[in-house]
């Protein structure tokens, strides 16, 4: 553990806070995108197989939980009680596509051909993307409310912070894991033109806005 | 394989 991957985890959990805080006080999920939120619990449930043989680490175990038990619950409060405020109709990445995509890199790409190994390459790559649908969605409406883009800067951030994690730990330990870094780098490069905005907008007390 | 950097991490 180090002060990188701490503040990555933290930016990770405070993501989730968010978006549960914004779909409780405006009631609506206006502006989220499910498609985005249904692979981030396809992510999880590939990335943690490991829960069920371990080695259980209490932080590690405690967190998998949690992002695949929070995860889960945003998507049951987009499909019940918030549907009516679901954008159904702008909401249409075409997702087939990033699965598709991901699995063909984790055939590629992956420690051991086997079906834990596969399953947890595909992950990493299936999160270096899974925000495009969130992206494309406020791409589409052109603005969006502050609180959504603070939880979309707070995803983003966790991955980002990463970045040096690795670096510390190739550093420290002699230890780098290249699909986690590779994946790691595609998916900040991802989110760089929504870092850009929210910098130069949000930051500044302005409101989300694309140019037309 | 458990000990590649990945695997501690979430």
């Amino acid at each position: 553990m180090n002060i990188f991957r701490l503040l990555g985890d933290l930016s990770h959990l405070a993501s989730i806070f968010i978006l549960l805080h914004k779909i409780r006080t405006t009631k609506s999920c206006a502006g989220i995108s499910f498609r985005s939120q249904a692979l981030y619990v396809l992510v999880y449930l590939t990335r943690y197989l490991d829960l069920l043989w371990g080695p259980w680490l209490l932080y590690n175990t405690v967190m998998k939980l949690f992002f695949i038990g929070s995860s889960v619950y945003v998507l049951y409060l987009m499909k019940f009680d918030y549907k009516p405020s679901h954008d159904m109709g702008l909401d249409n990445f075409k997702v087939e596509y990033l699965i598709g995509g991901s699995f063909v890199m984790a055939l590629l790409f992956n420690l051991a051909f086997t079906f834990d190994e596969v399953m947890w390459s595909f992950s990493l790559w299936l999160e270096s993307v899974a925000i495009l649908p969130q992206l494309f969605l406020l791409q589409r409406t052109g603005e969006a409310e502050t609180i959504t883009t603070h939880y979309i800067f707070a995803l983003g951030a966790y991955r980002a912070l990463y970045i040096p994690n690795w670096l510390y730990r190739w550093v420290m330990e002699g230890r780098v894991e290249f699909i986690a870094v590779f994946a790691g780098i595609i998916q900040t490069i991802v989110y760089a033109d929504f870092f850009y905005v929210y910098f130069t907008k949000v930051i500044q007390g302005q409101k989300f806005e694309l140019p037309a | 394989r458990q000990e590649a950097t990945g695997k501690d991490e979430l």
